[in-house]
């Protein structure tokens, strides 16, 4: 499957949103 | 193992396992977690993608994770 130079924004949006709130999430974690 | 239930982890490796750019369905993983209930699932989906595990891709029922490439 091909994906459309649109998509390819969208996908790429949607992975720096979630990698953010992954950060988010770690940063927010108690360390040991 | 690193803060996951087993059912979530589980989710997380299938969709971490799947090569194709446009990320893996929910239809798919329905199909591959055959013997888990479809809520467990759902649940398992939206936490990862709460935790920032994975993320929507194409449309919200297409799903990569972000240690993936």
């Amino acid at each position: 499957l091909s994906l459309t130079e649109e998509q390819k924004r969208r996908i790429e949006e949607n992975r720096q949103r979630a990698l953010a709130r992954r950060a988010e999430r770690l940063a927010a974690k108690p360390q040991d | 193992m690193n803060g996951l239930t087993p059912h979530q982890s589980q989710v997380l490796n299938l969709i971490r396992s799947y090569c194709g750019s446009e990320g893996m369905s929910f239809d798919e993983l329905k199909k591959k977690l055959h013997g888990l209930n479809l809520n467990t699932i759902k649940q398992a989906v939206e936490f990862l993608s709460n935790e920032g595990h994975i993320y929507s891709t194409v449309d919200e029922d297409h799903f990569k994770s972000t240690d993936a490439d």
